[in-house]
């Protein structure tokens, strides 16, 4: 079982990287969890044709902590297993403590032994890498870490920012830094730009997915790219992205 | 003394539109204090001819928390004082921490006796309002709230959840959630998008400020277009914002 993190500044597209890559790699027959590690609660969204699931968080405090595995993992496009972790309200308490909570139930109930899943994605909220965000580098719970990046400058800083948590902080032999996928925002020297602040972190990046509106349009129908336009250039984009992971991560 | 906090998503534009209010009021003869609580501490860069000053965690660090008001409080561009919180090393404790702790050093150290401001303004990253960033919210540092917004999905999402935050947790009597300002990023439908926001969530907005290349420009040399380009169509919409803003706080 792969543990693969997928970090980056909230809105630079980490769900929508996320859930294609889970589609692209759910379609070639791999059993695929994807966990959302967000208080936005939405990187699971159009796996589940546009449904926003309940969140562990929510159910824990809806139920009385009476939950079972069925309240909080639902099956999606391909099987993928989707969960999302959710958050607390805003202002009180550490935004990151629903993934803390999230984990400890994920665990508790068994999940991994039920599902059995070849690779486990974390999309995680990477604006600020403490509390709860920066469990899946510190508490081992993540092999490989990606950070999802654009050319822009807000999006290269929180990038470099979580390149300096998982040095500092990644447990001895665990979160191993493999790279940056650029997802494309059309700004001027983009790709150079990308291109050094991976030399500068000492890592590669792994893909350039270009900007496409077809991203908008399969989201308008509650789907991936990759479920509602399979035979198109951008869900080829997006398997030739799985591909490059699956080689980075040695599956 | 009135005590105002700048919210908003990271990148959105709260330092440039703080600092540029900061210049224009000084500009007027009101004594003005700029506290950056963002990790990235570069609020006060182009109040400080582009300098990054040093933050209060890192002097308390390199100091052996032996810190005077002069380590810390730098006199900048129309007389603003300046001070910049800081951020722990990616990864580790709250990202917050900074803010608290610097908010403690500044009343130990009586700063606000000392520079007697007629205005300070906090300006607060708003991707996670929890932790140290809640705490201009909650601990009643704050009269009134501003979040600084544009039509762009992401951006609209962080202020609403930053008003919820106001909405759940600011003191009683404290923190009046006082409007949005528009950052203009030319996204389609922009001023509807934004103003519908400020419907939602029971305020207005209070001004529109374009996209400009003043502001690079500015940037470039150090400066906010306040003190670069002080007779510019961009300088009056600053001033603009800075009559809305004295309007809006009663001052
Ligand atoms: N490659 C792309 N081309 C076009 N639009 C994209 C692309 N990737 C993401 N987007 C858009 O950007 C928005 C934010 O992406 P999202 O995946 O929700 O960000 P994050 O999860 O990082 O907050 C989405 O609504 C999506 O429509
Ligand atoms: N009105 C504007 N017009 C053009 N560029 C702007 C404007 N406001 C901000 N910017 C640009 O956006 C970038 C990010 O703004 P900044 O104030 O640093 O954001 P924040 O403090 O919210 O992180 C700045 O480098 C600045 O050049
Ligand atoms: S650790 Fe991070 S997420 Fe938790 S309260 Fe502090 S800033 Fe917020
Ligand atoms: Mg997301
Ligand atoms: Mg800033």
């Amino acid at each position: 079982m792969k543990k693969i993190a997928i970090y980056g500044k909230g809105g630079i597209g980490k769900s929508t990287t996320t859930s294609n890559l889970s589609a692209a790699l759910a379609a070639r027959g791999l059993r695929v969890m994807q966990i959302g590690c967000d208080p936005k609660a939405d990187s699971t969204k159009n796996l589940m044709q546009g449904r926003v699931i309940p969140t562990v968080l929510d159910q824990i405090r809806q139920r009385d902590n009476q939950v079972e595995l069925d309240h909080i993992a639902f099956e999606g496009f391909g099987g993928v297993v989707c969960v999302e972790a959710g958050g607390p309200t805003p202002g009180i308490g550490c935004a990151g403590r629903g993934i803390i909570t999230a984990f400890q139930k994920l665990e508790e109930l068994e999940a991994y032994e039920r599902y059995q899943p070849d690779i486990v994605f974390y999309d995680v909220l990477g604006d600020v890498v403490c509390g709860g965000f920066a469990m899946p580098i510190r508490g081992g719970y993540a092999d490989n870490v990606f950070i999802v990046t654009s050319g822009e400058m807000m999006a290269l800083y929180a990038a470099t920012n979580i390149a300096h948590a998982i040095e500092n902080f990644g447990k001895r032999g665990y979160a191993k830094y493999s790279g940056l996928i650029q997802n494309s925002r059309n700004v001027e020297n983009e790709d150079a730009l990308v291109q050094q602040v991976a030399r500068e972190s000492g890592t590669e990046v792994v893909k350039i997915i270009p900007r496409h509106k077809l991203v908008q349009q399969a989201e308008n129908q509650g789907m991936t790219v990759v479920e509602a336009f399979p035979d198109s250039e951008m869900a080829r984009e997006y398997n030739s992205l799985a591909d490059k992971v699956l080689e980075v991560v040695g599956l």
